[in-house]
């Protein structure tokens, strides 16, 4: 049996929220150790999504067994969206499950809402992610991240990064025009999470296709920051790091043959 | 396309 209980449902709602436009279809793997874990590529096969969230995501957390639940995310955001952000959220499935059982309750405990959502058995690879040496690593506010992805969307189809040692440029070209965006790299020490921080082993030039970082950028609202690490000729990863867990999108960049 | 090898070439199925 699972049960793994939620302190607020803002984390589980937000998560969803930030895959279920690239992902329909996916399993929640979930198991003592490791908590739930999701991997899903998108319907394009360029976008993979790597979720882990540890049992210290929740207030409490049981698996006895191994389970897989398959979830259509549209199905399971619509049920994700009854409860309130801060209700606490618990996810219930017997060993054997067809459906998943999701309950908020209010913080006054005086509303509790029980839905059920018929679960599928969806077919998947499964993939070794392995940590990878990269040519450089952001990390930056995710805010100033999303607003850049999507100010650079309205000029052109690609995002092209240029990443130095004390800055990362941003630059589109498109029909209308062209446009660039330089951050600097800076280190706020009254408020850290508005640092700029660039560990360069190798300058890099890498393009990528603006709607996938449209689709990353979703993840916004789980993180203050993002970290985004790149590799000449490898898929780029950009995390997002939550309480005991993280959001992991591996975008393959653009290149010529 | 050249995007797709790449990811599928860095991330083996298990």
């Amino acid at each position: 049996m699972l049960e793994g209980k939620f302190e607020t449902a803002s984390t589980m709602k937000k998560v969803i929220e930030a895959i279920k436009d690239s992902v329909k279809l996916c399993n929640l793997n979930c198991s003592q150790n490791d908590g739930i874990t999701v991997q899903a590529i998108d319907d394009s096969r360029v976008l993979l999504i790597a979720l882990k969230l540890d049992p210290s995501c929740f207030q409490e957390f049981r698996c006895d067994k191994d389970l897989v639940l398959g979830l259509d995310l549209e199905s399971l955001s619509k049920i994700l969206r009854q409860g309130n952000p801060e209700d606490y959220l618990t996810l219930i499935a017997e060993d054997s499950p067809d459906s998943l059982l999701i309950v908020f309750e209010d913080s006054k405990k005086d509303r509790i809402s029980e839905f059920s959502l018929k679960l599928m058995d969806i077919d998947s690879d499964v993939l070794t992610i392995d940590e990878m040496e990269h040519d450089c690593a952001i990390t930056l506010p995710a805010a100033a991240f999303a607003k850049v992805a999507r100010d650079m969307k309205t000029l052109s189809e690609s995002l092209q990064i240029l990443v130095t040692k004390d800055s990362v440029k941003f630059k589109a070209d498109g029909s209308i025009g062209t446009g660039s965006v330089i951050l600097r790299a800076r280190t706020n020490l009254d408020d850290t999470k508005e640092s700029i921080l660039i560990d360069l082993n190798k300058p890099v030039n890498l393009t990528f296709g603006a709607k996938y970082l449209n689709d990353i950028v979703k993840a916004t609202p789980l993180a203050d920051t993002v970290t985004i690490k790149l590799t000449d000729k490898a898929p780029a990863m950009f995390e997002y790091k939550l309480q005991g867990g993280f959001l992991r999108y591996y975008l393959a960049p653009k290149f010529e043959d | 396309t050249v995007q797709q090898r790449l990811l599928t070439n860095f991330f083996k199925p298990r």
